[in-house]
């Protein structure tokens, strides 16, 4: 494990907790696409599978569970909790995400290490983690503003896969049989989802304003 | 470097 990996992980895991603090501190989840939500939990569930055959270390194990339960956690806060219910942006959040799991899963058919039960749902969710920002930043551009905490949330996101990018550079030349094009073209496309993004938040911390986007 | 150990990220 090199820095960029764990200050990588450490952006995600922030990321995570910044989204469980906005929605307990304010009961609140206007400005987050269930949708996202939901697809990242699928992400979890489909890649993490290998938690019961394939131990890497504790670390590993545990982030994974975090990942899973927290994920969880959220979708079921956003469906079922009364009040953060009530917040959610529904009429904004109309992505057609089933659209991108069917389009992931066939993608996975297709191209995957190997044919085998394990590695399809690798694939599987490689691919979806790669567009299952699409609905948020589509929510966030339909309703123009967007809220501190949510701000930080996707620029998070953002930066822990920008982190990853430099692991897997790192990587390439500190190890002598480095090779993952699949996680990486998958990753480059979704690190340049967030270009946009990157650019307006930059400008609004730039002028110290707040963080609008443009219809 | 195989299948198996690209599987060492989350």
């Amino acid at each position: 494990m090199n820095v960029f990996r764990l200050a990588g992980d450490m952006t995600h895991l922030a990321s995570i907790l910044i989204l469980l603090l906005k929605i307990y501190a304010t009961k609140s989840c206007s400005g987050i696409s269930l949708k996202t939500q939901e697809l990242y939990a699928l992400v979890f569930l489909a890649r993490y599978l290998d938690l019961f055959t394939n131990f890497i270390s504790v670390y590993n194990t545990v982030m994974k569970l975090v990942f899973i339960g927290s994920s969880l956690a959220i979708v079921w806060c956003m469906r079922m909790h009364k009040m953060v219910k009530r917040s959610y942006n529904k009429e904004l959040d109309t992505f057609r995400h089933y659209f991108l799991i069917a389009g992931c899963f066939m993608l996975a058919l297709l191209v995957n290490e190997k044919f085998t039960f394990q590695e399809v749902l690798w694939a599987f969710s490689i691919y979806l983690e790669a567009v299952s920002m699409i609905p948020q930043l589509i929510l966030l551009q339909r309703s123009g503003n967007v809220d501190n905490l949510t701000g930080q949330y996707v620029f998070l996101l953002g930066a822990y896969r920008a982190l990853y990018i430099l692991n897997w550079i790192y990587r390439y030349f500190t190890e002598p049989h480095f090779s993952r094009w699949i996680a990486c073209v998958a990753g480059l496309v979704q690190t340049a989802l967030y270009a946009d993004f990157f650019y307006y938040y930059f400008i609004s911390w730039k002028n110290n304003a707040k963080l609008q986007l443009p219809a | 470097g195989g299948a198996e150990d690209s599987k060492d990220e989350l």
